[in-house]
C-alpha cells in the first residue's frame, strides 16, 4: 500500500 | 476520520447546498406575478455567482475523482465524490442552460479566463508531483487549481460590490471548510505515522490565504451588523 494517504480525503 | 475533517466535509456539502438553494430560489419564483422577496432581490441584481468558478470546481472534481471506479475507500466517500461531482456539474449546467438562471448571471463583470489558472496548474502538476503517473498528476493538478478556482469568484465579489446573503454564506462556507482540513492535517500529522504531503499542505495553505481578506470582512460586517461589502 504506497498510496499517499491524502487520497482519502476529499 | 477526525472531527475536523468530518466539520469540513460538512461545511463543503452546506456551501453546495447553499448555492443549489440559490438557483432553486431563482428558478421557483421566476414568471410569479409576486416573487418572494429573496428573489426579489436575486433577480433584481445579478446572481453574484461566477461560473468561471464554478466550471473550474467541476473541473477539479472530474481530474480528482478519477480514483472514483479504480480504489474504494468507504462508502462515504464514494457517496460525497459522487454529490460534489453531480453538484459541480449541475450547477454550472443551470448556469449555462437554464433559461431564468442563466438570465442572473452577468457575464460581462465575470470575465476571468481559466485558461490562465489551468494552464499554469498543469504544468506544474507535470513538474512537481509525488508521482509521475497519469492519475496522480491530475490529481496534483486538482489540488493546484483548486487552490486558485475561488479567485473569478472573489474577483467578481469585489466587482459587484452589492453582495447578497446566500452569495456571502457560500463563500465563507467554502473558505470555513478549507480553514477545517488545515486543522485535519495538523491533527493526522500528530497521530498517524509517516503524515507528510507538502504538495496538499502548501497548496492547501494557498487556498485558505486567498480568503484572508473576504474573512475580514464578513466578520467585520458581521461584528457591526451591516451588509458585506468589499471595499474596491
Amino acid at each position: 500500500k504506497n498510496q499517499p494517504s491524502t487520497h482519502d480525503e476529499l | 476520520m477526525n472531527i475536523f475533517r468530518l466539520a469540513g466535509d460538512m461545511t463543503h456539502l452546506m456551501s453546495v447546498l447553499v448555492l443549489l438553494l440559490k438557483i432553486h430560489t431563482i428558478k421557483s419564483c421566476a414568471g410569479k406575478s409576486y416573487p418572494c422577496s429573496l428573489c426579489f432581490i436575486l433577480l433584481e441584481s445579478s446572481s453574484g455567482i461566477s461560473l468561471k468558478t464554478q466550471e473550474l470546481y467541476a473541473l477539479v472534481f472530474a481530474t480528482r475523482y478519477l480514483d472514483i471506479f479504480t480504489d474504494f475507500i468507504s462508502v462515504y466517500n464514494t457517496i460525497m465524490k459522487l454529490i460534489f461531482l453531480g453538484s459541480s456539474f449541475s450547477i454550472v449546467w443551470y448556469i449555462r442552460r437554464h433559461k431564468i438562471v442563466r438570465r442572473s448571471y452577468d457575464k460581462d463583470q465575470d470575465t476571468f479566463r481559466h485558461f490562465f489558472l489551468v494552464l499554469p496548474c498543469l504544468l506544474l502538476a507535470l513538474i512537481i508531483n509525488e508521482k509521475f503517473t497519469f492519475k496522480e498528476v491530475l490529481w496534483t493538478f486538482s489540488l493546484y487549481l483548486e487552490a486558485v478556482a475561488i479567485l473569478p469568484q472573489l474577483i467578481l465579489l469585489q466587482r459587484t460590490r452589492n453582495i447578497d446573503n446566500l452569495t456571502g454564506q457560500y463563500v465563507f462556507l467554502l473558505g470555513a471548510y478549507r480553514a477545517l482540513y488545515i486543522l485535519n492535517w495538523i491533527y493526522r500529522y500528530f497521530t498517524e505515522p509517516h503524515y507528510v504531503h507538502w504538495i496538499t499542505w502548501i497548496s492547501g495553505l494557498v487556498q485558505t490565504l486567498l480568503y484572508a481578506d473576504f474573512f475580514y470582512y464578513y466578520f467585520s460586517s458581521l461584528k457591526n451588523n451591516v451588509k458585506l461589502k468589499l471595499p474596491a
